[in-house]
């Protein structure tokens, strides 16, 4: 049975997209089955992974509004143990439509049930932003991994996830835990990356990963070439960050 | 009577916030009237300006569900003609609240409209997501101001953009046009910043500012002490940045 992860954080641009895909190639590389669930509506894990958003093949929308079943929508990427179930651009519209549906929480946590027993993770990369999208992701989740920036506006909206993931819990999923805060991005040489780290481990205690992923410009020329960075520059210390990262969640020290 | 600028971008953590406040400052320096409208349910510009996005004051909730007047949910900030017409963390919840109601994408354009006259430039900051409130803040703009990171992912979502704007044209506010593109973030050391730069200059040509943001950590600290750049530490390259931008836009080389 999957864990099933949200990689989740209101905040714009803090890492969840990069997060998601790296996190997945790497512990997908240790051997184990992995899923990625692309439900943002910009498409970003889809076309880091090499496909094209704006095809006509089934894709997540589908799963949401119209009960596709999921093995219908999940693709195969081109690396070993790695499926994807990409968004599409039709997602834009998905959380007005939702609106009024019925169910319009659960319909994620649903649709991916009968996959479960596939996969031994499921990643599903979130949109930045609170609305039912997101909530779908948190309802159909055991845990969710938090990346965070370095940042004052991103140390800022912790509280509103934190109260917004203990909302889902006590109404939707009470199983729903928080799986780790990952501090992405950082940069050692400001005061600021000190400063925002201190403040995120007195907050979270031991709830924060001990791997720390730099700021890298491979990880940011990767999604380029539509590869995760263990396939487009395993020697980078974006790789090795990401790798060390898969190691700590999986227990598992090396990929094969 | 006001220019009205949305500042869009779907993508996370392009800049707009912090263009937003910095551009407006440094407006508001030179002598102009400014008013900020933070649309985003995070609140950042409201949080960079130094206010509390908890406090009970109206706010631009009240604005979009109640038609509270704007003159009762404007408040001065601590910088000379800059007012802004604050966040609240009740915004969350405005999207869902939004999609039954009547005339739903013109109910900021409307609750500016009183005020208009009382300023020489309204600037909107935008959340990151193309969903109703980013639309009330294009419906309501003569013009829409694009921040960009020098990223793959942001260079991808220009297309939704465009299309989105192209569409808020024909449906809702024929008189909206690009304001401009604003690089942000600038890394001259990296291959992948100069690169997205010259893909930017091939779409938008002319529609691109002279004025190239560079990364300067002192933008990101400036937030956690509630002011913007020309405040905080006038003498930084951030700093310049914004006020050469500020120069472009008004045609007032110099700040009063
Ligand atoms: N450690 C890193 N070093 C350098 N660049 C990074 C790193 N992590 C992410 N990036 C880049 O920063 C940008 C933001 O990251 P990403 O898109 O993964 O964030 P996100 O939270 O998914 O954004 P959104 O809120 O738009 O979904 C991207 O262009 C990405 O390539
Ligand atoms: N030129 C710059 N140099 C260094 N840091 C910057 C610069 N511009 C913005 N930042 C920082 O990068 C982060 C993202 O910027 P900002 O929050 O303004 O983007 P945004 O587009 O408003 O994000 P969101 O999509 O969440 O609304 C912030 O922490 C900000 O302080
Ligand atoms: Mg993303
Ligand atoms: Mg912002």
């Amino acid at each position: 049975m999957a864990r099933i992860i949200s990689v989740a954080n209101q905040k714009g641009g803090v890492g969840k997209t990069t997060t998601t895909v790296n996190t997945a190639s790497a512990i997908a590389a240790r051997g184990k089955r992995v899923l990625i669930v692309d439900i943002d509506p910009q498409g970003n894990s889809t076309l880091g992974l090499g496909f094209d958003k704006e095809n006509d093949d089934e894709n997540v929308y589908n799963l949401l509004i119209s009960d596709t079943p999921a093995v219908n929508v999940i693709k195969k990427t081109a690396f070993e143990n790695l499926d994807i179930i990409p968004s599409n651009i039709e997602l834009t519209g998905a959380e007005v439509e939702l609106v009024n549906e019925e169910e319009r929480e659960t319909r994620l946590k649903r649709g991916l049930e009968p996959v479960r027993k596939d996969y031994d993770y499921i990643f599903i990369d979130s949109p930045p932003s609170l609305g039912l999208l997101t909530l779908n992701s948190l309802v159909a989740s055991d845990s969710v991994m938090i990346p965070m920036q370095c940042e004052f506006y991103a140390l800022d909206g912790l509280g509103q996830l934190l109260s917004t993931i203990s909302i889902v819990k006590e109404s939707f999923n009470p199983r729903l835990v928080i799986e780790g805060v990952v501090i992405t991005m950082f940069d050692g040489r400001t005061s600021l990356s000190i400063q925002v780290v201190e403040e995120i481990k007195k907050k979270f205690k031991d709830r924060v990963y001990d791997t720390v992923i730099p700021r890298n410009v491979r990880l940011s020329e990767a999604p380029s070439f539509g590869q995760p960075i263990d396939v487009y520059d395993r020697n980078s210390k974006g790789a090795a960050a990401y790798d060390r990262l898969a190691a700590e969640i999986t227990g598992i020290k090396e990929a094969h």
